[in-house]
């Protein structure tokens, strides 16, 4: 018997709309300790992980850890049957569950929905706990403006770490350009910019999977960027309360 | 070059 209900299903609803691009088929696992989710982007360039903890659930309920193989596409389908305001259960009876019942809650009425469920026999990837050299922690907007912008001069992105701060950069066929993002400590929490760079990075992706990605933003006003020399980069969006959102993503190597 | 993810971490 597996319960889990969002008290704010608006954000269920983000954390789809953010990977929807990036993955198709995914496997749910749902135990103990509450949902995750890891899948590989179909060009295995990139890799989604998502992680929501019980306790931030208005009520969660997992006797048998369960392993629930669905479409993004098709959990769209249902979940844009629900209001952004709407209170969203996730509930399955069966231990080898073949279809995940959805229960949209609102004022005035209530819904329910069943998606068809499909085994999935995708590998799972071990993601090493990594001391990363460089941490970076902005807001998500204006990262998601810096790779908007730079991304239509080139396709790839460099990223590079000091002490001072980090610096985005291009150089295409038109030209090229760098933008400097400078540490504050602003009160605002939301505005702040903070590094700690243990080791400088000079790191170059394909900013177009940072682009997929970004929808993230809608979860949080801040981005934690984490990086290592020859490492993939971690794009992380906390989830209030619940969890986060993690993008890993491989760089490109000058040949 | 593009390197893939699975070339970082090792399947589980």
């Amino acid at each position: 018997m597996f319960e889990a209900k969002f008290e704010d299903g608006g954000l269920f609803k983000k954390i789809v709309e953010a990977i929807k691009e990036l993955v198709k088929n995914v496997n749910l696992e749902a135990n103990g300790t509450g949902i995750s989710l890891q899948a590989m982007d179909t060009s295995h360039v990139a890799l989604v992980a998502l992680q929501l903890n019980e306790k931030g659930f208005k009520k969660y309920r997992c006797e048998k850890s369960l392993t629930m193989g669905l479409s993004i596409e098709n959990l769209q389908k249902i979940l844009k049957c629900s209001g952004n305001d709407d209170q969203i259960t996730l509930r399955t009876q069966d231990e080898e569950p073949t279809t995940l019942s959805f229960t949209f809650e609102s004022k005035n009425r209530i819904s329910e929905f069943q998606l068809n469920l499909m085994s999935l026999d995708q590998e799972q990837l071990g993601v090493p706990d990594t001391e990363y050299s460089s941490v970076v922690r902005m807001p998500s907007n204006e990262f998601t403006k810096i790779c908007r912008e730079l991304g239509n001069i080139n396709e790839a992105i460099g990223i590079e770490t000091s002490k001072e701060g980090i610096k985005f950069y291009v150089k295409g066929d038109i030209g090229e350009g760098q933008v400097s993002v400078k540490i504050n400590d602003t009160e605002k929490p939301e505005e702040r910019v903070e590094c700690e760079v243990d080791e400088p990075v000079n790191l170059s992706f394909a900013v177009r999977y940072f682009n997929l990605f970004n929808k993230a933003s809608a979860l949080s006003s801040q981005v934690i960027l984490s990086m290592s020399q020859d490492q993939p980069l971690v794009i992380e969006y906390i989830i209030e309360e619940m969890g986060s959102l993690k993008l890993y993503l491989a760089p490109k190597i000058n040949d | 070059m593009q390197k893939k993810i699975a070339s970082y971490f090792k399947s589980s």
